[in-house]
């Protein structure tokens, strides 16, 4: 296989470009020409080493770069596909040299995962789901979760990966009766899992038993909400969710996440905070990630926000570099760091 | 809006829950 280095093109002035406490220090730039979609972080062990790598998407191609010293990478692996193009790449956590992606038009159709031969080092991808997908998440302990319709029946599937990315387990969670949307893990609950509901509900699973504990309305205001992340402290189940419906003309600024606060028992719930755009600056929702601590999103205006959600406030905007909307945004899962991305195939990577 | 609107809150909800739901 074809072994390409990026190129370190000059990098812009970090005054200029970085503002809060974003630190430029790496840029990559993925040069298959089609229209980038995604990048995540993975593990890749070779020979007992093992390394933090970047997984950058386009529309037929996904690749894996691997570290070189002074914050450059080189291109090891690309999997091409030629018949659906790739929505997402789906890191899941704790497992080693695997990755996976979401394929599909508008809807996810087949989840593949990627792999590379140990003995001969070709690259290989494995078909792991097929049909109408309409949520994905890798979760820690080497499982994905992913929900789909057949006909009549809502499934809700877990595999468990081997360390090694190899051999999987699968388990059926109780379906709900509305269709998932999305999941989300709660942090430092490794057998609950989270699920918002096209009805506007959150759902709750114990992924042990696969049983269905509660189903709780997040009320009208909150509406088509979407999860990122939830935590439980003191009884209570805080969840951080996109705003939807984030207007300039709101008088408290742009609200673009929300954290709610729910009582898993009563499933009574109410508002917390919302996190907004600092004044002067406009934007929507267009997509985002959240971890740990903070929050970033995508805006319409092309620009990235960045919120610490303890602090309550936006602590970074980074502009469009070169007239070029940002168009996706992920923290790293290895580090931390922030990884963005232009429609063009450049990848930045912040430290912040 | 107060924690009271909340209703009773147990600090072991997920045990509670998995044991009142159906298997």
């Amino acid at each position: 296989h074809s072994v390409e280095q990026n190129e370190m093109e000059d990098l812009p002035a970090c005054d200029s470009v970085n503002p809060g406490n974003l630190q430029l220090v790496s840029k990559l730039k993925n040069p298959s020409g089609s229209c980038s979609v995604d990048v995540g972080t993975m593990w890749w062990e070779t020979a007992g080493h093992k390394e933090p790598c970047i997984v950058t998407a386009c529309e037929y191609i996904v690749s894996l770069w691997k570290p070189l010293d002074t914050w450059q990478w080189k291109k090891v692996y690309s999997w091409h596909f030629t018949e659906v193009p790739v929505l997402q790449i789906v890191s899941v956590p704790d497992v080693c040299n695997l990755v996976c992606v979401a394929l599909g038009n508008l809807e996810i159709r087949e989840i593949r995962a990627l792999l590379c031969s140990s003995h001969d080092e070709s690259e290989e991808q494995l078909l792991l789901k097929s049909g109408n997908i309409k949520a994905v998440l890798g979760l820690t302990k080497r499982r994905l979760v992913t929900s789909s319709w057949t006909l009549c029946d809502q499934q809700i599937e877990m595999m468990t990966f081997a360390e090694d990315g190899g051999s999987k387990e699968k388990q059926f969670l109780m379906p709900p009766e509305e269709t998932i949307l999305t999941f989300a893990e709660v942090q430092g609950m490794q057998e609950a899992l989270l699920g918002t509901t096209i009805m506007n509900n959150i759902v709750i699973w114990n992924l042990k038993t696969g049983q269905l504990l509660k189903k709780m309305h997040v009320g009208d205001s909150y509406q088509a909400s979407v999860c990122h992340k939830a935590y439980s402290e003191m009884g209570l189940l805080f969840v951080v969710l996109r705003h939807p419906c984030a207007k300039g003309s709101e008088s408290f600024g742009s609200p673009v996440f929300q954290l709610i606060v729910m009582n898993p028992k009563t499933a009574l719930g109410m508002g917390v905070m919302l996190y907004c755009l600092p004044h002067g600056q406009a934007g929507r929702f267009l997509e985002g990630d959240v971890k740990d601590n903070f929050a970033a999103a995508v805006l319409t205006s092309g620009k990235i926000a960045i919120w610490d959600l303890l602090l309550g406030h936006c602590t970074a905007i980074l502009p469009p570099i070169s007239d070029q909307n940002w168009s996706f945004v992920k923290w790293s899962g290895t580090d931390s760091h922030l990884l963005v991305g232009q429609k063009d195939g450049n990848i930045f990577i912040y430290h912040y | 809006c107060s924690k009271a609107d909340l209703g009773p809150i147990s600090l072991n909800w997920f045990e509670e829950l998995s044991s009142e739901a159906p298997p």
